[in-house]
């Protein structure tokens, strides 16, 4: 059948008078389903249709709900299973917390900027950067990828283009960039050092220990992960490594203007318990947007 | 899997959830694990080992697809179209692909074809370098055709073997961007009779079930001929190349294991299985 998941749970259970707890094992079959291809974790998924489980035989067998202002109203069925759902995946992907954590305006912020390749960390730093001088903050960019060809070039259009000053120093390790990055931010009066780093694989123990030295050095107020939106079952292995290594403080998802249905939104949060922060909603820098719950529930319950 | 466990239902549940997390799609794994059950019963299989074999088996089957020509047959020059979404590695495998060429003394001309996004162009030049390839550039936000039309003529007049043009990244949901390649293809087609020769996707293989969908898209866009699957030295499986193979008979033909200019290898359909079950 093409209208799996979502849409077919809700209505094997539209207009039923009563609801049997074997129809909602069948609806959760589909959730199932369609959760693995919205690509969210297969023990994440287990979990959450457990948790759905318990909720739905629980209330929907009753079909009577007490709304927000406490009286009882009749639901149909199915349009309550629904919004368990929708109401459980929100609730696992919050609370939401969109705030960066900022040092006192006379002294400098870090946001240190870690991912797999390709994931859109340079991209983003621009956006960020772009953010911040909209809410009246002076960024400076530091461009600590030292390995990929032309990454300091590409960081330094987009610092041009965004009006921001960007820092590199030729034959300068990562951690010692990020040092001469706050010392230049404080020479230039800017408030907040953005620093955009390689692309690395979690499993690289050279490249992670990189980041420790980094992270030691300037002790960045602000560690974010920056996530493809089309990652797989990886999302999970990736994000839990980071964050077992160098402790992450939140995510942001990149490429949400495709139509991946986002499912490592679940699975990150999940594995990890920080938030996600922002979302990249296309190449150019105006495209980030604060993390909401309910859009992104929709689209990975398909 | 316990090798000599008999094949119940517990068995079946690891081998689902050993193929759902190597990204291997809901439909495609579940079919497979039909057919383990199916074998089960009919008592043809007996052991969690003998149940590896079969899956092993059959996923190789759907994987080893005929590869036509790759980077040679077309032309001269053989031409070479790099495609897929934003960020996959379509750059760095160009530059590695070049390197394999010029060791083995073939002239290649590579067309900055990404005209768009900030340095393109420069991580282009720095691969072309290496790979000791020459580079026709254009103006960033020039039109890529001229730039691929440009390098099509070049390597006519200097009897190159190959060229092989870049793009930019696009999400297969931008309509624009995907008529832009169509573009960027009937250029190369004017530019050289039975141009491009190939079409080389270029998938990530962290990705998840999206990599299907953008495969159909680009493949009706562009007529994909192969793929190459990059970042394989992670911890993603790439498994969804299998749904990819099932559905539209595209082959895998090259391999990303890394950011060095010698990262790129054949595919090999039993050294891609066997590293799912690892
Ligand atoms: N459509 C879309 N493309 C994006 C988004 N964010 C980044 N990109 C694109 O994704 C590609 C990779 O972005 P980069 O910023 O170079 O990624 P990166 O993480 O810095 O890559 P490495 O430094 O190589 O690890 C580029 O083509 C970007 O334009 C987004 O939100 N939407
Ligand atoms: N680990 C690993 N990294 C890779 C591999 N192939 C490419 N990369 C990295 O992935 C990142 C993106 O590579 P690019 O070649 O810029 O990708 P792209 O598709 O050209 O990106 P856009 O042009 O922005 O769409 C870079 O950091 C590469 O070094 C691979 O096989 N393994
Ligand atoms: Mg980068
Ligand atoms: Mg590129």
């Amino acid at each position: 059948t093409v209208t799996k998941g979502f849409r077919a749970a809700k209505n094997r259970l539209a207009g039923k008078a009563e609801i049997t707890p074997e129809m909602v094992d069948e609806s959760l079959r589909d959730i199932r389903v369609s959760l693995l291809e919205a690509d969210v974790a297969f023990d994440v998924v287990k979990k959450f249709v457990a948790r759905v489980r318990e909720k739905a035989i629980g209330e929907v067998v009753q079909t009577t709900i007490t709304d927000k202002s406490g009286r009882k109203v009749k639901v149909s069925p199915g349009d309550h299973f629904v919004k368990i759902c929708h109401d459980e995946l929100e609730a696992l992907m919050g609370p939401v917390d969109t705030r960066l954590a900022f040092k006192p305006k006379n002294q400098v912020t870090g946001i240190m900027m870690v991912g797999l390749q390709g994931s859109g960390k340079t991209t983003t730093v621009g956006k960020l950067a772009t953010k911040l001088l909209k809410e009246g903050r002076r960024p400076l960019l530091v461009a600590a990828d030292i390995y990929r060809p032309a990454a300091v070039d590409q960081l330094k259009v987009l610092g041009q283009r965004v009006g921001v000053p960007v820092f590199h120093e030729p034959g300068v390790a990562p951690p010692d960039l990020a040092k001469k990055g706050y010392a230049q931010a404080r020479a230039q009066g800017c408030d907040v050092v953005i620093i955009d780093t390689a692309g690395r694989l979690a499993i690289d123990e050279e490249l992670m220990q990189e980041l420790e030295a980094i992270k030691k050095e300037v002790q960045p107020d602000n560690t974010l992960l920056v996530v493809d939106a089309m990652i797989g079952q990886d999302s999970v292995r990736t994000a839990a490594e980071f964050d077992r290594r160098i402790s992450i403080d939140g995510f942001i998802l990149t490429k949400l203007d495709g139509d991946a249905r986002g499912g490592a939104a679940l699975s990150i949060k999940e594995v990890t318990g920080k938030p996600i922060k922002f979302l990249g909603m296309g190449e150019s820098m105006d495209r980030l947007e604060e993390f909401r719950p309910d859009g992104l529930a929709g689209r990975i319950l398909g | 899997f316990g090798s000599s466990r008999d094949v119940d239902e517990s068995v079946l549940a690891e081998l689902e959830e050993t193929l759902f997390t190597a990204d291997i799609g809901v439909r495609t794994a579940a079919s497979l694990v039909d057919l383990a059950r199916e074998k089960a019963k009919k008592n043809e299989l007996r052991t969690a080992d003998g149940m590896k074999q079969l899956i092993r088996r059959e996923i190789e089957r759907i994987v080893d697809l005929p590869v036509t020509n790759t980077l040679e047959g077309g032309g001269p020059p053989h031409v070479v179209m790099v495609v897929g979404v934003n960020g996959a590695g379509k750059t760095t495998t160009i530059g590695k692909l070049a390197a394999k060429l010029t060791a083995q003394g073939k002239k290649v001309i590579l067309a900055a074809g990404d005209t768009f996004r900030a340095a393109a162009t420069e991580q282009l030049d720095v691969w072309a370098d290496r790979a000791h390839a020459e580079l026709v550039k254009g103006p960033e936000g020039g039109d890529p055709g001229a730039v691929v039309f440009e390098a099509a003529k070049k390597a006519k007049e200097q009897n190159a073997a190959v060229v092989i043009a870049d793009t930019a990244g696009r999400l297969h949901t931008r309509a624009p961007l995907m008529e832009e390649l169509k573009k960027v293809k009937r250029v190369l087609g004017k530019a050289i009779p039975g141009a491009p020769h190939e079409v080389l996707l270029v998938v990530d293989a962290t990705m998840g079930q999206n990599a299907i969908q953008q495969a159909r898209q680009f493949h009706e866009a562009v007529g994909v001929t192969a793929i190459a699957l990059t970042k394989l030295d992670g911890t993603a499986k790439g498994g969804v190349i299998i749904g990819i193979a099932d559905e539209l008979k595209i082959p895998v033909v090259w391999v990303g294991v890394g950011e060095a200019v010698e990262d790129l290898r054949r595919f090999d359909p039993k050294e891609f299985v066997s590293a799912l079950f690892d």
